[in-house]
This record gives C-alpha cells, sequence and structure tokens, in this order.
C-alpha cells in the first residue's frame, strides 16, 4: 500500500511522546501482542553467544509461521500454522545410569515447566536430542523407547508412562524427535512439578545398550546439539483484556 | 422475410475489481472533493525504537498498515465497499446530518509471529492473529 506514513490530524504539531506516555505506549503494545512485560533474561541473552539448539530450531519454525501469515489463507505448515504458541525448555537436569551401574542402562532428562501459560491447549510436544554414528554397536538395528516420570519412589523403581518408541542404525547420525504429547495430560494439572523423561536403547535381541555409547548426546554436548523439549499450543481465544 | 441478422450483444468485461485491489501509485486516489478514498496506509511498529531487541528475537518490527479516507459516493471498486456501505453513503447524499457517512476499515487482517525469551531464556514463538490490515474497505 505505500504512502505517506502516520500523520498528525491537521493543526495539530507534531510532539515526540514523554518518558512516561512511551512507556505506558509500550505497556499498550506487549498487553495487545499478549507478550510478558520485558523479562530481565538472566544470563546474557543467549543469541549473543553461540546459538543453541532451541533457539536455533524455534528461529526455523519462526521463518515457517512468518511464511504462513503472509501467504494468508493459503494451506497452513503442518506444525506451526495450528499453533498460535510453541515454547522450546532447555533441559535443567540430566541423570543418567551407564555403564557400571546396573542394567538396564538410561537416560533422564529434567524439565521445568512452570512457564507454561494458564489454559493453552497442548496440541503436540517433542522431545529432540542429537544422535552421533555410533562406532561401538557396527551398524546394529537400536530401539530408542522414551518414558515419563510419573513418580519417583525411594525403594523402587520409578512409575513410568510410555510416550514413544522409535528404531534407528547404529550408524545413523542426527536429531531425534520423539513425541512425548502423552505426557501433557499430566502438565497442565501439575505445573508446579519438573518433566522428568527417561530414555532406554536397546539391541534387536532386547539387551540394554548405554545410551550415551548408543551416540545419545546430554547437557555436555556443544550448546548446538543439546537436547530440548518443545511444545506446541492451541491457544484459547485471545486474552480478553480488561478495558481500560 | 429474412431475419434481421441477430447482433451479438457487446461483451460485458464481468471481472470484478481484485477484492484486495489497492490502488497504485497511478491510480486517482484522490475522491472528487481532492481528499484522499479509503485505502490501506503503512504503519510500522518497530520493536527497535520501543528497546525491547534485547529480548525479542525476531521481527525488529512489522508493518501492522492502517487505514484512512473518505467513503464518499459513489464509492469506487477499489474502496471495496459492502452493499450497505453503498446504501449508507446514498442516503447520507439525501440527509446528511441524519446519517454519517460509511467508515474507512479493515475488511482483511492477517497475523504476526514474535520470537522471544522469557525470564527463563526458553525461546517462546507466539503467533497472534489480526494483528495486521490486509485490506481496507467502507463498512
Amino acid at each position: 500500500g505505500g504512502g505517506p506514513g502516520p500523520r498528525p490530524p491537521a493543526g495539530c504539531p507534531a510532539r515526540r511522546l514523554g518518558p512516561r506516555e512511551r512507556r505506558d505506549m509500550q505497556r499498550e503494545i506487549l498487553a495487545v501482542l499478549g507478550l510478558p512485560g520485558r523479562p530481565r533474561p538472566r544470563a546474557p541473552p543467549a543469541a549473543a553467544r553461540l546459538p543453541a539448539s532451541a533457539p536455533l530450531f524455534m528461529l526455523g519454525l519462526y521463518r515457517a509461521m512468518a511464511r504462513d501469515d503472509h501467504e494468508d489463507g493459503g494451506p497452513p505448515a503442518r506444525r506451526p500454522g495450528r499453533a498460535d504458541l510453541v515454547m522450546s525448555f532447555v533441559n535443567v537436569v540430566e541423570r543418567d545410569r551407564t555403564l557400571g551401574h546396573q542394567e538396564p542402562h538410561w537416560k533422564e532428562f529434567h524439565f521445568d515447566l512452570t512457564q507454561i501459560p494458564e489454559g493453552e491447549a497442548v496440541t503436540a510436544a517433542e522431545f529432540q536430542i542429537y544422535k552421533l554414528a555410533s562406532t561401538h554397536l557396527l551398524n546394529r538395528t537400536l530401539h530408542v523407547s522414551t518414558f515419563e516420570v510419573v513418580r519417583e519412589q525411594s525403594n523402587r523403581e520409578s512409575d513410568l508412562f510410555f510416550l514413544d518408541l522409535q528404531t534407528l542404525r547404529a550408524g545413523d547420525e542426527g536429531w531425534l524427535v520423539l513425541d512425548v504429547t502423552a505426557a501433557s495430560g499430566r502438565w497442565l494439572l501439575g505445573r508446579n512439578k519438573d518433566l522428568g523423561l527417561r530414555l532406554y536403547v536397546e539391541t534387536e535381541d532386547g539387551r540394554s545398550v548405554d545410551p550415551g555409547l548408543a551416540g545419545l548426546l546430554g547437557r555436555r554436548a556443544p550448546r548446538s546439539k543439546q537436547p530440548f523439549l518443545v511444545t506446541f499450543f492451541r491457544a484459547s481465544p485471545g486474552p480478553v483484556r480488561a478495558p481500560r | 422475410a429474412a431475419r434481421p441478422l441477430k447482433r451479438r450483444p457487446p461483451k460485458k468485461s464481468n471481472e470484478l475489481p481484485h477484492p484486495n485491489h489497492l490502488p497504485g501509485i497511478f491510480d486517482d486516489v484522490h475522491g472528487t472533493d481532492g481528499r484522499q478514498v479509503c485505502r490501506r496506509h503503512e504503519l510500522y511498529v518497530s520493536f527497535q525504537d520501543l528497546g525491547w531487541l534485547d529480548w525479542v528475537i525476531a521481527p525488529q518490527g512489522y508493518s501492522a498498515y492502517y487505514c484512512e479516507g473518505e467513503c464518499s459516493f459513489p464509492l469506487d471498486s477499489c474502496m471495496n465497499a459492502t452493499n450497505h456501505a453503498i446504501l449508507q453513503s446514498l442516503v447520507h447524499l439525501m440527509k446528511p446530518d441524519a446519517v454519517p457517512k460509511a467508515c474507512c476499515a479493515p475488511t482483511k487482517l492477517s497475523a504476526t509471529s514474535v520470537l522471544y525469551y522469557d525470564s527463563s531464556n526458553n525461546v517462546i514463538l507466539r503467533k497472534h492473529r489480526n494483528m495486521v490490515v490486509r485490506a481496507c474497505g467502507c463498512h
């Protein structure tokens, strides 16, 4: 459409906003955009350091969604097109039961879900973990199964809830995307509780394999290959703002 | 008697103006009384100017646009007017004091997406519907 920018109504000289008006305007735009008040990222913004896996992935989603916005009315891209809100969570705690411990071996990741906003319906959730080609297992077939740690028990194995099973080759390399949507039902009930995900790796004949030996990377991986969780929400009707 | 040759009716050009046809720089965008007809104007919301770029990853801002201009009879095709607006502008001519002109407002809105950090440095992508004016018209 082009054309001159917004002009002040005739007879009213253009004037700069005072600091207080500027703050009010910012607050108003934040409210309309549904953005939080300006959060103070703890560390210097990760964008300033080497880009981490989650922001890189989310930037790709952002571009897909922005394209979807412009091709208005076009068939929305599978995933981002339906979601109104996508949150990525960086892994908080990692626990391993690896070689040297009793079998079965596993790798466990915990995520802080307290930031999940009220009233959003989860349409999908994925756990992404990077896998290097394993040099220890030749090119055998591996089964990676994912469970939610529903409740930890002090005197016995934790209560687990099966989420996903993926089959791959020991020599495969790349991002492994595990579907953890089935766990999201519990999140909205107990958001104050971390989400625990546990991974087991087995060979075709059912022998337990240390996930690290199978090539699965955890927190000690380079920033651009650390595991993360992504959750897609379908926002309930826009937040109704109290009339000002 | 020889029947008169059937005259082929003149071909009516029946293509409707593109619903989102916005006047280009060569279209006459001024109504009869020289004031701008209803159309879309640039309005850029800059997150940079608002000082938010330390936590909004993308975009730096976005073109929201706004609608401004006259809805005076006859409502040209580029005004993308509703039938009601055409009727209202007619009645306005007859009773200007009793019935106002139709108003220039968005007829098509689309979404914009924002990528930002939350206070735990998680990365959030939020899609905001109805934030960008795609087309204006008289209502």
